[in-house]
């Protein structure tokens, strides 16, 4: 059985992965020497939902900025489509003969390759999201460096509030993130990171208050409060950092370490 | 969110057809 790196994959292809496992079993222990009864119907069913997908699919990369996705998607479609394609071979083969062998291969051929496509698909979007979610990890990352420029009450109150809604929605993805994921170090590994951003997130701007009020007529703050509000900004980007690379891993990486 | 949609209903149309084809191979069994 395949392993999917997160609960919504799991949940939509595990019972189709299931059941093409047990078909293939019962083909390969050579029960399946009865004959079929037409597949057309069901086939058809498969095909229309698959023509859904395509459609859907070439609707999202048309309006998607990710060039990656706009990229890979053609070709699982493809993949899905001519998958597809070989059930209505098969389904046309098992209505001429119920005991065509070429015709249970085909359908064999064909699920499987359902099963492949729609995983690759589904792999592409859920790809195209931790991209999402790390392009906005690495905006909030980068806007921390701007606490060097704050010298003044104002500004900081301006950095605050600019800075909250960024953490804030960096926060809710990789939270929302780490319940889909089937990989329970991983998930912990992302909680523990908003954890740390939450505890360490009031320290830097503490720091940046203290250097605020050392900061004399010609600007500088005293060197401690300097030294201190970095010390917290390498903090923050340091786990930003680490979300980002956990955000990329997926099952299989764990697997191979192990 | 649509093509979770569209992967569904693959999905459950794809585990209707391999379950009716496995189906007639019990039966022998």
């Amino acid at each position: 059985m395949p392993v999917f790196h997160t609960k919504t994959i799991e949940q939509i292809l595990e019972p189709v992965a299931e059941q093409v496992s047990h078909l293939v079993i019962l083909h390969e222990q050579g029960e399946d020497g009865a004959a079929i009864p037409s597949l057309m119907k069901p086939i058809q069913a498969v095909s229309a939902a698959v023509n859904n997908l395509a459609k859907v699919g070439t609707a999202q990369i048309q309006t998607s900025k990710d060039e990656v996705l706009k990229l890979d998607t053609p070709e699982a479609i493809n993949k899905v489509k001519s998958s597809a394609d070989l059930l209505l071979d098969s389904a046309k083969l098992i209505e001429e003969d119920e005991y065509s062998k070429q015709g249970r291969e085909k359908l064999i051929a064909g699920s499987r390759g359902i099963l492949q496509g729609t995983s690759d698909l589904l792999l592409i979007f859920d790809e195209a999201e931790v991209r999402r979610i790390c392009h906005v990890c690495r905006r909030v990352r980068d806007y921390l460096k701007v606490s060097e420029v704050v010298a003044g009450m104002e500004d900081l109150v301006t950095y605050v509030k600019n800075l909250t809604p960024g953490m804030t929605n960096l926060s809710d993805l990789v939270l929302q993130r780490s319940k889909d994921l089937t990989n329970a170090l991983h998930a912990d590994q992302l909680k523990t990171g908003v954890a740390d951003l939450r505890n360490q997130l009031p320290n830097l701007i503490s720091s940046m208050k203290i250097f605020v009020t050392t900061v004399d007529g010609s600007g500088v703050g005293s060197e401690a409060s300097v030294h201190n509000r970095q010390y917290y900004v390498k903090n923050l980007s340091d786990i930003i950092t680490e979300i980002i690379r956990v955000l990329q891993l997926v099952s299989t990486d764990q697997e191979i370490l192990v | 969110e649509q093509i979770l949609e569209a992967a569904k209903s693959i999905a459950t149309a794809t585990t209707a057809l391999v379950k009716a084809a496995s189906a007639a191979q019990k039966e022998l069994v």
